[in-house]
């Protein structure tokens, strides 16, 4: 089974900002 | 077909052609005779058993039918037609008296000669400049008191050690042929390392000359008076002084060589501003071939032989760099066969090579190592960021290294058996 790719937009990036992709 | 390369199209050595490298070119001299006009004498041989006739002549630089200027020691000579450069009339000596031609480049010559008009110089000095005049190097001498002139022994025997030094023979110094006599310098003969002179550097340097210096040091001293005397009266007419005084008379002044190109060109060429260089092959420039063109360094320069064409390589930066160096070390342990390092490699490459993809990037194996993008970036990516838990991925397969619970060539999904969490920190969480 091929699992779905990350979805950044479900993640909660308030303490980590400085991880946040620069293309999302 | 280019000489320096086969039907093949493979390197090999080439050479320019053997020239007269003094034809035509000018020579400094320190005397001329003609300002103001002057009346000279000599002894003509004859080829018969008739006596020896005595012949003069007016030398007047103002008319060219009695002219004998400098360009006549390089012009075209012809067996009925020798013309002759002639000095002053001299009365004192020693007097030096100095032709100097610029060859305008360097030369690998074979031989200096210089057919007389006037009797041979007892003494005379073949100077060379390998740098356009700057500095001077004895070349040859001749005389019959080589000790006393120039303080050298007569017919030195020649050695390796001494190979490359200036000898002196009290050859070639004889008064007859009154006219017409030659001295000719073989700047390879009697040299034992001529017979390998590929593999000799030594005289590879013996025979490179910019410039040809010949001093005529000291007459021969006439032992009958007139002969190649001169007048020393004021007036060009006046009858033949009995003073010894003497002039000196060449018809031909030859320096015979090729263009050095190190056996990298088979010709030579006039540049934009005049100056003569080599048309260099085998990736090498410079006016003697004499250094590799800019990202050819993946081996030292070196100059081509009978064996081996030594062309310069351009260094294997997989199109991903325009510069490269030389890395003597390197090449050493490549066995002598490689030792370029490429500079400043682009498109996310790294490596001497510009082979492997900088960190933060993988490899695209669906593309050749030399296509601009076949390292992706994977810092930029959505997931690289998140799921990676470091920067530098598998050179070769573009694996990252992945987060506990993170999988994927670029650790963008969660493995079987977790679930993205909303957590940057830890992607994945096991299912409970």
């Amino acid at each position: 089974d091929v699992m779905p790719t990350l979805d950044m937009a479900l993640f909660d990036w308030t303490d980590y900002e400085d991880m946040k992709p620069v293309d999302t | 077909p280019d000489p320096c390369y086969d039907d093949q199209g493979a390197a090999r050595r080439c050479i320019p052609e053997f020239i007269n490298a003094a034809f035509g070119k000018e020579v400094m001299v320190s005397s001329v005779c003609g300002r103001p006009a002057s009346r000279s004498c000599s002894v003509v041989e004859r080829s018969d058993d008739r006596p020896s006739v005595r012949s003069c002549q007016i030398c007047d630089a103002a008319d060219p039918r009695r002219a004998h200027p400098a360009s006549y020691l390089t012009d075209l000579n012809s067996a009925h037609n020798l013309t002759c450069w002639q000095s002053e009339n001299l009365n004192t000596s020693p007097h030096n008296v100095t032709l100097t031609l610029s060859l305008g480049k360097k030369f690998e010559i074979t031989y200096v000669s210089l057919q007389f008009c006037s009797p041979r110089p007892e003494s005379l000095a073949i100077y060379k400049s390998m740098d356009y005049g700057k500095t001077w190097m004895p070349y040859q001498f001749y005389s019959s008191q080589c000790r006393r002139l120039y303080n050298r022994p007569n017919k030195a025997s020649i050695t390796k050690q001494n190979e490359q030094e200036a000898l002196c023979t009290d050859g070639h110094t004889d008064l007859y042929p009154l006219s017409g006599g030659l001295i000719a310098f073989s700047t390879l003969d009697g040299r034992p390392s001529g017979k390998d002179f590929d593999n000799s550097p030594v005289l590879q340097d013996w025979v490179t000359v910019t410039d040809i210096r010949v001093v005529f040091s000291r007459p021969q001293l006439p032992r009958e008076q007139g002969l190649g005397a001169a007048s020393n009266s004021d007036d060009p007419m006046a009858v033949t002084s009995s003073l010894p005084t003497y002039f000196y008379a060449v018809g031909d002044f030859q320096v015979g060589g090729r263009c050095k190109c190190n056996g990298h060109g088979s010709r030579c060429l006039k540049d934009k501003e005049g100056k003569l260089v080599c048309d260099c092959k085998h990736n090498t420039e410079g006016p003697e071939c004499d250094r590799c063109k800019p990202f050819h360094y993946d081996r030292p320069w070196q100059r081509a032989n009978a064996r081996e064409a030594n062309e310069c390589l351009a260094c294997n930066c997989n199109l991903h760099a325009r510069r490269c160096r030389f890395n003597m070390e390197l090449y050493k342990l490549s066995g002598r066969k490689s030792g370029g390092v490429c500079m400043n490699c682009r498109h996310n490459t790294a490596g001497r090579h510009c082979h492997y993809c900088k960190e933060g990037f993988y490899r695209d194996m669906a593309r050749p190592i030399t296509h601009r993008r076949a390292c992706k970036g994977s810092r930029k990516s959505e997931s690289f960021s998140v799921g990676a838990a470091g920067k530098t991925c598998n050179q070769t397969t573009g694996q990252c290294p992945c987060k506990d619970g993170v999988t994927g060539i670029t650790c963008n999904r969660c493995a079987k058996g977790y679930q993205q969490s909303r957590s940057p920190v830890a992607p994945c969480i096991k299912i409970p």
